[in-house]
């Protein structure tokens, strides 16, 4: 790191295994092959475990209301803004996972504030964090020098900071301390029988009653009929390599790798934190540009952001939405308009602006969609489609289309655009028994509507019953799996079959044109999917019984056809229809 | 505009890597055909034979 001592000498080295003299125990616990012998810690660079990092006052050259951002890994990280004052102070803290092969340096920007312009980057430095923790230092903290992000030889100012490791056993002891606070409802400082009971099951762990009894008969060591906080913290460390107890976090419900001793109590530490409150720096960023913007730090605000795991909740936290690209495996970002984004999150995650839809916005909405399906359709819209194409270059593939680009006379028609044939292989052909994608579309797939309910739709109200209306009655979908595919506006807008089978009925739910974009289904007080102009078909198939297809209007393309009629015999890959421009 | 698709109970195993991705609250990037899932009903159940373990004769 920036000013580092080359902390890979041998002193160094020894310096970091004599700290993490504590961890070798676990260690060797954890990462025991299934021969039985221990894998012994053999460098600093085998270490892993929470390293805290602060951020503690820095000392620049002029004055100014400042901030700090801390990049590490795939996560950014910032304080709050500092006193107009040339030696800013945050004393900011921040839990940091340290992987095995993980990342290790941090970079820490500075950035002076700015209420109505961008904030500008004044310095940064970067830390490698093993360095600084196997440093032979009496003190605790260091001091480093800030750089000039145009010219690097340049010293603009100086960070203090501090790095430690957290020792594991004082990781378990305070986990177990807080699960304790958390299910000590009677608040006597031990948990009752019922109260172990319910913690069981808040992990996840279906255990029957008398397995439940027999833990807490080993964990109640000195048998006074309750678990202190030390048999609890000795049950968890015990019981969790025979039998794991901790199957999923109770904080956002993720499953967790049972064999990664060390991750399930890093995951719960953080979650818990995050709830809590605990950390003093606000994270869930991408990078360091956004955690430095001013208005992204009052949106992220509104949203629920976490900064364990990438991906949890950007949906609804970033302005440039990013998805797995299935095909190539990797993150990529979906670009919107960041003036559409600070509306819609108007509209959409406040009360206030949904209060505004209640008063006519609706109706504005609907009104919007048929002006606009009227222009789509004009032959004037035609000379849009080069715009909408730069646009969206490189997400447009126009070897793929059927016709050429002057086939088209109208927006409307490129928009619902037809492709070669072949262009989109339907995996399994031949087997009926495997259902595909039904668009070309950014997909959501959940065993049931809870987990639906828990990582993605978030309207209070929403549930398989309303989302198919009055007439078809829900009792057959109850618990069943439900996919979203959500299309963007460059997508190919013609939906297929998913399966093979007979269509058995349409029916058409009218209703509002709200955006389906997640940041309004990751709203709490919208329900666009139960509330938007849908049809709701039924197929009839011998794989998997009757299928629910609900075709969703939003804003602006609020017109659904389809190409194929009621009785009709349908395989899967078919096209089944479109979406276009209009009310 | 979004579709979706709703599956009677049990039906259906969706592929693992989809979940995975939901359950992070990331989307998927997806085209029309790829592989969503299969059907966890036995033959015996949908009378549909087995084509693959079919022989000729």
């Amino acid at each position: 790191g920036d000013g580092g001592d080359g902390g890979g000498s041998s002193g160094g080295k020894s310096r970091l295994r004599q700290r993490l003299s504590l961890h070798h125990r676990f260690h060797r616990r954890r990462s025991r092959p299934d021969n039985g012998a221990a894998a012994l810690l053999k460098s600093a660079d085998d270490f892993a475990g929470i390293a805290l990092l602060t951020l503690r006052s820095a000392e620049m050259g002029f004055k100014d209301r400042w901030l700090a951002c801390v990049s590490f890994g795939e996560q950014t990280f910032r304080t709050a803004i500092s006193d107009h004052t040339d030696k800013p102070a945050w004393n900011a803290e921040k839990k940091l996972l340290l992987e095995r092969n993980g990342p290790r340096i941090a970079r820490i920007s500075v950035y002076e504030t700015n209420r109505i312009s961008k904030n500008n980057l004044i310095g940064y430095c970067e830390l490698d964090l093993l360095e600084v923790l196997a440093k032979d230092s009496e003190s605790e903290s260091e001091i480093l020098n800030l750089l000039d992000p145009s010219k690097s030889d340049v010293v603009v100012g100086t960070i203090m900071v501090s790095c430690s490791v957290e020792d594991p056993m004082e990781t378990e002891k305070s986990f177990a301390r807080r699960i304790l606070s958390i299910m000590d409802y009677n608040e006597d400082g031990k948990l009752s029988f019922s109260e172990f009971s319910d913690m069981m099951n808040a992990f996840g762990n279906q255990l029957a009653a008398n397995k439940k009894e027999e833990l807490f008969k080993a964990a109640d060591i000195n048998g006074d009929g309750a678990v202190s906080m030390d048999e609890l913290a000795g049950l968890l460390a015990i019981q969790q390599e025979k039998e794991p107890l901790i199957n999923c976090c109770p904080v956002c419900g993720e499953v967790l790798h049972v064999s990664d001793k060390l991750n399930t109590v890093v995951h719960l530490t953080l979650c818990f934190d995050e709830g809590s409150g605990n950390q003093i720096m606000t994270g869930g960023f991408l990078t360091d540009k956004q955690a430095s913007s001013g208005w992204m730090f009052k949106l992220s605000e509104w949203a629920h952001v976490s900064s364990y795991d990438i991906g949890l909740n950007y949906g609804s936290s970033a302005s440039n939405i990013l998805v797995f690209d299935r095909r190539t495996k990797r993150l990529v970002e979906e670009i919107i308009d960041g003036k559409i984004v600070l509306s819609m999150r108007a509209i959409y995650q406040s009360k206030f602006g949904l209060g505004l839809i209640d008063t006519g916005a609706k109706e504005i909405l609907q009104s919007i969609s048929e002006k606009q399906g009227k222009k789509m359709n004009s032959v004037e819209s035609a000379e849009d489609i080069p715009k909408f194409l730069d646009f969206f270059k490189d997400q447009i593939n126009m070897a793929e289309v059927k016709y050429p680009l002057e086939h088209f006379k109208t927006f409307n028609e490129f928009f619902i655009r037809e492709l070669k044939p072949g262009a989109r292989p339907i995996a399994a052909m031949e087997h009926d028994n495997v259902a595909v994608c039904a668009a070309d579309s950014r997909l959501m797939a959940f065993n049931n509507v809870e987990d639906s309910t828990r990582f993605w739709i978030k309207g209070k109200k929403f549930s398989i019953q309303g989302l198919l209306g009055n007439e078809i009655s829900s009792s057959s979908f109850e618990g069943g799996a439900l996919v979203i595919f959500r299309l963007a506006p460059q997508d190919y807008h013609r939906f297929h079959l998913p399966v093979t089978g007979i269509i058995e009925q349409f029916v058409n739910i009218p209703g509002c044109l709200f955006t389906v974009n997640p940041i309004a289904v990751n709203s709490k007080y919208c329900n666009v999917f139960a509330e938007n102009k849908r049809v709701v078909s039924i197929i009839s198939t011998e794989h998997f019984g009757k299928v629910a297809f609900i075709a969703i209007g939003a804003t602006m393309v609020g017109s659904i056809t389809f190409v194929k009629q009621e009785g009709e015999r349908v395989k899967k890959g078919d096209e089944f229809g479109y979406f276009s421009f209009g009310g | 505009s979004t579709v979706i698709c709703v599956f009677e109970k049990d039906v259906i195993d969706l592929d693992k890597d989809l979940l995975e991705n939901s359950s992070r609250s990331l989307e998927t990037l997806v085209s029309v055909g790829m592989k969503l899932g299969v059907s966890t009903r036995k033959q015996a159940e949908t009378g549909m034979p087995n084509l693959e373990k079919m022989v000729l004769e």
